[in-house]
């Protein structure tokens, strides 16, 4: 039907826009974020290996996750997205020059409290807040 | 370790994160990175840092990081790997109180920094010109960092059990702040916490000394320390080591130290790099 055919002449335009999207998206990401939906990569950080041991009381290190992976469209079953990041992945595919992509941020924060000796031998017990990704999703 | 391991191979995960030993210039970086992320200048350097024996046993640690440490377990709420074996009977109390009471708890997390101070008094001058007992303590509190703000400080002090002519008897134990000293005249004190306790009480003796501690911090120039004196039930002025107070010269977990809680007044935003 005619709707049909505009709607296909509308998607030869979103495919061809989304193909347009695409490339710029590919160059957007490092290749291997194109594969790798929006979600948390594990990090830790050892003191011990950064041979702070002898100043340094507590904790051993700390995990410094980090976000990364694309904020595409379908979104699959298990990914966080807000309804946000689905209308302006949409808008975005249609007006890429113009609207930005969703990005790949973390949801959930949390507080790290690190144990130390400073130059004169005196012990700080310093809380550090929203240190460390729990989870990341799309924004 | 140094070879080149493309993690999306090793676990499937294509982070394509590669793992491989860092190069020198390469970890020096990420230590600055780190220390920036910490809110730290430089690397510090302490001359009574963590002995290679106190890394892998926190139970022989000085009493000031045994304590900071004490606050650290509570303060993440889980045991961080330490034997409590090795604490003090009052060590013990001292984290079950800071769990249990909510004041105190809330209090603690309600710090964004708490700071242990070392007595910085080498020599303990037990009599003072008019042959009073007393001990002299002094804290460095001028490298507090920018808008912090004291919220509570406590000076403590051990006290073992004391037998034989005192043993039924009670102390009066008194903290002062030295206001300003004399060549020709006596010291000027400011009374800021008394205690009284028996002979043979042992543990922790706590003193609240959170206005002269924000004095400190606002104005160094009047840091010039505590005195601590000793009375019996009589007023006659004793030795503080006949009353069982441990000095600088006591056995490592129990000499005296300050402890400070701090709120920060504004959000220490870090500096892009």
């Amino acid at each position: 039907s005619a709707t049909s055919k505009r709607k296909n002449q509308n998607r030869s335009r979103y495919t061809q826009s989304q193909d347009v999207s695409r490339v710029s998206s590919v160059t957007d990401y490092n290749s291997s974020d194109l594969k790798t939906a929006c979600r948390k990569h594990e990090l830790y950080v050892s003191f011990q290996d950064l041979g702070w041991q002898d100043w340094i009381i507590a904790p051993k290190g700390y995990a410094a996750n980090y976000c990364g992976g694309e904020c595409s469209f379908p979104l699959n079953a298990h990914m966080n997205a807000t309804n946000h990041a689905i209308v302006q992945t949409l808008v975005h595919l249609m007006n890429p020059e113009y609207v930005p992509k969703p990005c790949c941020a973390p949801t959930k924060l949390n507080a790290i409290s690190v144990l130390f000796f400073d130059d004169n031998s005196n012990v700080i017990l310093k809380k550090y807040r929203n240190m460390v990704v729990r989870a990341c999703g799309c924004h | 370790q140094g070879s080149l391991v493309n993690s999306s191979r090793r676990s499937g995960m294509d982070s394509g994160f590669l793992y491989r030993r860092l190069k020198s210039h390469e970890k020096r970086e990420m230590q600055k990175e780190i220390l920036s992320i910490l809110g730290l200048p430089h690397r510090p350097r302490p001359v009574h840092g963590l002995s290679p024996a106190q890394q892998h046993q926190p139970g022989k640690l000085n009493s000031a990081p045994l304590f900071m440490l004490d606050l650290y377990n509570a303060m993440s709420g889980q045991e961080q790997g330490v034997d409590t074996k090795g604490w003090s009977q009052s060590h013990q109390l001292k984290v079950k109180s800071l769990l249990s009471s909510p004041q105190d708890s809330a209090f603690l997390n309600d710090a964004d920094m708490v700071m242990s101070f070392v007595n910085l008094v080498e020599y303990d001058k037990e009599l003072s010109p008019r042959l009073r007992h007393h001990k002299e303590f002094k804290f460095n509190l001028s490298q507090i960092p920018e808008g912090e703000a004291v919220t509570a400080a406590e000076f403590r002090i051990y006290k073992d059990c004391v037998m034989g002519s005192f043993e039924n008897q009670t102390f009066l134990i008194s903290i002062y702040q030295v206001l300003a000293e004399h060549r020709t005249r006596d010291t000027e004190f400011f009374l800021l916490d008394t205690q009284t306790v028996w002979a043979t009480d042992e543990g922790w003796l706590e003193f609240d000394i959170t206005a002269t501690s924000n004095l400190w911090v606002m104005n160094p120039q009047h840091n010039l320390g505590l005195h601590l004196s000793v009375e019996t039930k009589h007023g006659q002025n004793i030795n503080t080591r006949a009353a069982g107070l441990v000095g600088r010269d006591g056995p490592y977990d129990k000499q005296p130290f300050m402890v400070a809680f701090f709120k920060a007044s504004e959000v220490h935003l870090r500096t892009t790099r």
